[in-house]
């Protein structure tokens, strides 16, 4: 029993504050869930390195216009086997975009090392379901980089559907321009650690009836 | 709308800081540490319908057709939140993804009588 004997709104007897608290911090976890379309909290197996975070805190900061409608999502990606040459990298991300939503805008961030001699030649394919060879979905994308850093490469969001499982696979194949640094490619893109790349995307719920002027 | 204290028997906004921390939610909410869980509660005497967060010439409508009709009609006038506004959030999802979404009235700003 509180200090008064009935709620002012309902009249039922008022909450003890301990009792109101609890109450109040279990309804706020249910509207969290409920506005994050969430049954459950998620369990984070693998976080990001913080160092990793803080770089894409910074550039979901860049250029970020006040929120849209919809989300922005950084995807780290995991790769398959980091010993081999970065320019043929095979870079696998985890990407859980509800059915509801349309992915409207997508970028590939690369750090390039200054060992950079000339221009980078880059190309960008989305790997086949089930291994198939690379380039088997088609070429998505080639870039030249002439300075080392960050580069935010643009990727046709058409291109990016996840498969089923939620998984997108990118092969990456790159050479210097300048054929007699060939030996140097396997030095040239920073894939480990807080410098690994990530997709930048950008995703929108699905206008209602959308599909249907497309069935028409 | 008046924040609510313990006098105030009459509709109010009763404020309720939420610390994820508090959740145990601040390992996959990054920002921000924690959001204002307001909500709306206390009488609303006929004399109040259609009150504050709502424009007064709706206020008068409602007074003008209550001395019209029965005054003390048994409908009663409820104390609801008038205006709420949006809490961005960023946040790590299943896969280790960080996305940054914007949950819509998420946070009541004001209350009023309906």
């Amino acid at each position: 029993q509180g200090t008064r004997s009935a709620c002012p709104s309902c009249g039922d007897p008022t909450l003890a504050p301990q009792a109101e608290r609890a109450l109040v911090l279990e309804l706020a976890k249910q509207k969290i869930l409920e506005g994050l379309h969430l049954t459950s909290r998620p369990r984070i197996t693998q976080p990001p390195p913080q160092a990793a975070l803080t770089r894409a805190l910074r550039n979901l900061q860049l250029g970020s216009e006040a929120p849209v409608k919809g989300e922005e999502v950084i995807s780290f990606a995991t790769i398959a086997d980091a010993s081999t040459s970065a320019c043929g990298s095979m870079l696998t991300f985890h990407l859980s975009t509800p059915r509801s939503h349309h992915l409207h805008h997508a970028r590939l961030w690369l750090h390039v090392l200054p060992s950079l001699p000339g221009t980078l030649y880059l190309r960008i394919f989305r790997w086949g379901p089930r291994g198939r060879r690379p380039g088997s979905q088609g070429l998505l994308a080639e870039h030249q980089m002439t300075a080392p850093g960050w580069h935010a490469l643009p990727l046709p969001s058409s291109g990016l559907r996840s498969e089923e499982s939620g998984v997108l696979r990118l092969q990456l194949d790159c050479s210097p321009l300048d054929s007699n640094h060939t030996a140097q490619a396997q030095q040239l893109l920073d894939t480990a650690g807080d410098r690994r790349p990530f997709l930048e995307l950008k995703v929108r719920p699905k206008e209602p009836g959308a599909g249907r002027a497309r069935r028409r | 709308t008046p924040t609510c204290d313990p006098e105030t028997p009459l509709c109010c906004r009763r404020d309720h800081y939420v610390d994820f921390q508090e959740l145990g939610w601040q390992d996959w909410i990054l920002q921000p540490e924690g959001y204002q869980l307001n909500y709306c509660s206390g009488q609303c005497p006929p004399h109040l319908a259609g009150s504050p967060g709502i424009a007064a010439s709706f206020h008068s409508a409602v007074f003008s057709l209550l001395k019209a009709n029965h005054p003390w009609t048994l409908s009663t006038s409820c104390c609801v939140p008038t205006a709420r506004r949006p809490l961005s959030l960023l946040y790590l999802d299943r896969d280790g993804n960080v996305v940054k979404t914007d949950v819509p009235d998420m946070v009541v700003e004001a209350c009023g009588c309906s």
